[in-house]
């Protein structure tokens, strides 16, 4: 990527671990499509020797061998035996049977966690800059689980299976497959494996937005990551025959058009269809939209096909117009004709034009890559939402991360827009998706335990999470929704955005343990056989012991006050007519280092006077490193209506850290 | 219908493994053909879970359940790139 490392401040990092090399120790494995070796991404001038703990391999098939590996991308295997034994033998006229990357889509997810730097790097000149993945020192392992026809579990297990034989430290899976309970999720049960083995696992939260209850990857033992936009936008303006202009965005690269106005023509007057607003392939009466720019609506189809659409029909350029599902969000695509991408307002006020104008008239105008652009981040209209549909009492996703027009390195098999008709290569391309955050969230795992090798899952997550912001730095505003053009709640941003400079020296975690999460199931009231689904053993929740997940040591803080009422849940209740009172405990450990005393106290804050927040005891004083304390939050509110949300904020500081964690209240 | 099969993943308890088995890809192997002459196993895990992956019917899936050691024999998903 060219842009978060600035975005995120890890320029700034390496002048504050201008030494550290032990992040060229961390392996990060990535489930994807596989990779596209020649990528420079992938150059492993000045790296040293693989890491003596690494066993895994490098696969030969076809267009692949061994010698495509090397100290940087040290391990590439493929798992097609699942998708085979369902589809039938793969074609390797269509896709590669090996680890290369036919897609594109494995290609940018490695780069971005952890590609080499790469000098000169843009699309067709776009977002040009220095391209490096966030742990631009670690290796890199691919695991090919995604084929043409989809990604299958058993496929995706054996590749589990297989990196942590293989002794990797970080699992990226930018992938999701609705919402199974945990004992019957292969993703949740694999990853569960790889944490006992002190790998770091991190998932897309999936881009089902901005709809609640739309999360993948729920476990509370996988790091979900949710979408943000970067302070880099590619404006291209639709200007119209009646004298308005809008803003819109665009990778369009070619031909220009005319130098005058062009006719216009809504994509639903030009076509039989029912459904011709949406550009799908076949609908568009070329007669109607030949050399004319043409308006289509956004939805159903990739945004890119209607592009192709249009130009196969002979149209001069497209304007695409967001509809509510999308709002104000701008995702800018490398369409094969001149186009721009507008938000839900404006591409009403275009429609109303063209579709009242006797002669409308239009033309667009490419100004190429702004950064700078505030606010930013906003949440991706995109991300998933919670609430968390299998255990609401933990909050998801956990983070967002950058996850808007990304540029990070791509396949030489096909094009930008990966349409068959796309005959484009590059090196580079930017795309969009709680995918591509979430790579950036391994990556930075990678950063972080690169500088703290004896550190858990647990606590590198939790040190990401609790060093994660909420607030714009300029002017303390809190974080947008561009679905809302609101404030954003813990339920789409989680902990909020990633900052993982702060996240190096956290000051405190909250850790946990393998045991932690088998209680943690046992708090969920699974059956013995349930347990050993997922944690592959014997374990007996004991009988006459109490489970809370109130007290299960998560970042964060989601309260069911209704669950506690009626008396499931964890933690302590008490109806007591119209006010419900709700205990838990937390646990956190002085990682601060140094061998000098540290105090933290807390602050808090909630939106709302219904809900009484308070914490015991208010200050924690930690003399050692490692050295552990606990506290109790008491929750308590009045009766509010079903289905009411509200939300808060606990921060411990000793006035050097800050270790925030955000409150759910529900009813 | 009865006749198509789909893969399943098999979660086994290891530590049920009967005695009588000196290696659990024999035992695996075992519960399997008690059910299917045919089937095949696609996978066999050892770190992610204990089980392998099969292709099997819905008739055998149901019958391989209730072999001993068989925790869940769940169908395969299909998950999607994000």
């Amino acid at each position: 990527t060219t842009r978060t490392p600035t975005f995120l401040g890890l320029e700034q990092s390496a002048n504050l671990f201008p030494e550290s090399d032990s992040e060229s120790d961390v392996i990060v494995a990535v489930l994807d499509t596989g990779v596209w070796p020649e990528s420079k991404s992938f150059d492993d001038t000045g790296m040293g020797p693989v890491p003596a703990s690494w066993k895994g391999a490098c696969e030969t098939g076809t267009n692949f061998t061994s010698n495509h590996c090397n100290k940087k991308l040290i391990g590439a295997r493929y798992f097609s035996t699942g998708y085979e034994a369902t589809l039938g033998p793969i074609d390797v006229t269509k896709e590669s049977k090996s680890p290369r990357d036919d897609d594109g889509h494995g290609t940018h997810t490695s780069t971005t966690a952890a590609g080499a730097i790469v000098g000169g790097a843009s699309l067709f000149g776009y977002a040009s800059g220095s391209a490096r993945g966030m742990a631009h020192r670690a290796r890199v392992a691919v695991y090919k689980v995604c084929w043409i026809g989809g990604c299958f579990s058993s496929d995706i297990l054996a590749a589990i299976d297989g990196a942590i034989a293989d002794n990797v430290n970080i699992l990226s899976l930018s992938l999701g497959g609705g919402t199974a309970d945990y004992y019957r999720d292969s993703v949740a049960i694999g990853a569960f494996s790889a944490m006992e083995k002190g790998i770091f696992v991190s998932c897309s939260a999936g881009n089902a937005g901005p709809s609640a209850y739309t999360l993948s990857n729920l476990a509370p033992w996988i790091t979900t990551v949710g979408a943000g936009t970067l302070d880099r936008d590619f404006p291209a303006y639709v200007s119209l025959g009646n004298g308005q202009n809008f803003s819109g965005v665009s990778l369009y690269k070619g031909d220009s058009l005319p130098a005058k106005l062009l006719p216009f023509v809504y994509a639903g007057n030009a076509s039989n269809s029912t459904n011709g607003n949406l550009c799908m392939t076949g609908t568009l009466i070329p007669e109607k939209v030949k050399g004319k720019i043409v308006l289509c609506d956004r939805g159903i189809n990739p945004r890119v096909q209607k592009g192709a659409v249009v130009k196969g029909a002979g149209g001069a350029g497209m304007v695409l117009a967001n509809t509510a599902a999308n709002g104000e969000e701008l995702v800018a695509d490398a369409h094969l004709l001149p186009a721009s991408t507008v938000g839900q307002k404006s591409g009403d006020a275009i429609r109303d034009y063209v579709l009242s104008d006797a002669n409308p008239t239009a033309t667009i105008l490419f100004e190429g890559t702004k950064v700078g652009i505030e606010p930013s981040p906003v949440v991706a209209a995109f991300s998933s939402r919670g609430p968390n549909a299998i255990t609401p009492d933990i909050l998801k996703p956990d983070l967002i991360a950058p996850g808007v027009n990304i540029i990070a390195g791509w396949t030489g098999a096909v094009g930008p827009t990966g349409l068959a008709e796309d005959p484009r290569r590059v090196e580079f391309n930017i795309i969009s998706g709680t995918s591509m955050s979430c790579p950036h969230v391994s990556g930075l795992a990678a950063f972080v335990k690169g500088a703290h090798p004896d550190w858990s899952p647990a606590a590198i997550r939790s040190a990401l999470m609790t060093t994660a912001y909420t607030a714009y730095k300029n002017g303390g505003k809190k974080l947008i929704d561009v679905s809302t053009g609101k404030a954003s709640t813990p339920y789409d941003h989680g902990a909020g955005h990633v900052n993982p400079v702060a996240a190096l020296n956290p000051g405190l975690v909250y850790d946990l343990t393998t045991e932690d999460y088998l209680n943690f199931l046992c708090a969920l009231n699974y059956t013995s056989m349930q347990i050993q689904g997922v944690a592959r053993r014997n374990y007996s929740c004991g009988a006459g012991k109490t489970y809370s997940i109130g007290d299960f040591n998560y970042p964060s803080f989601s309260v069911s006050l209704q669950t506690q009422v009626i008396g499931g849940g964890g933690g302590s209740s008490s109806g007591g007519g119209s006010k419900s009172v709700v205990k838990h405990t937390r646990t956190l450990t002085n990682v601060g280092g140094g061998s000098g005393g540290s105090t933290y106290k807390v602050s808090i804050s909630t939106t709302s006077p219904a809900v009484k927040i308070t914490v015991e005891p208010d200050t924690l004083t930690f003399t050692k490193a490692y050295e552990k304390k606990s506290y109790t939050v008491t929750f308590s509110a009045t009766s509010m209506p079903s289905n009411t949300n509200e939300f808060g904020r606990i921060e411990w500081s000793d006035g050097k850290h800050v270790v925030g964690s955000p409150v759910v209240i529900s009813w | 219908v009865q006749q198509k099969k789909n893969t399943y993943i098999i979660h086994v308890a290891k530590s049920q493994m009967p005695a009588s088995f000196d290696d659990h890809t024999r035992w695996y192997d075992s519960s399997l053909k008690s059910v299917s002459e045919s089937a095949e196993m696609l996978y066999t895990y050892n770190n992610a879970i204990h089980g392998f992956a099969t292709r099997l019917t819905a008739q055998e899936a149901k019958s391989l359940q209730d072999q001993p050691g068989i925790l869940y024999v769940l169908p395969e998903v299909k998950y999607e790139l994000h």
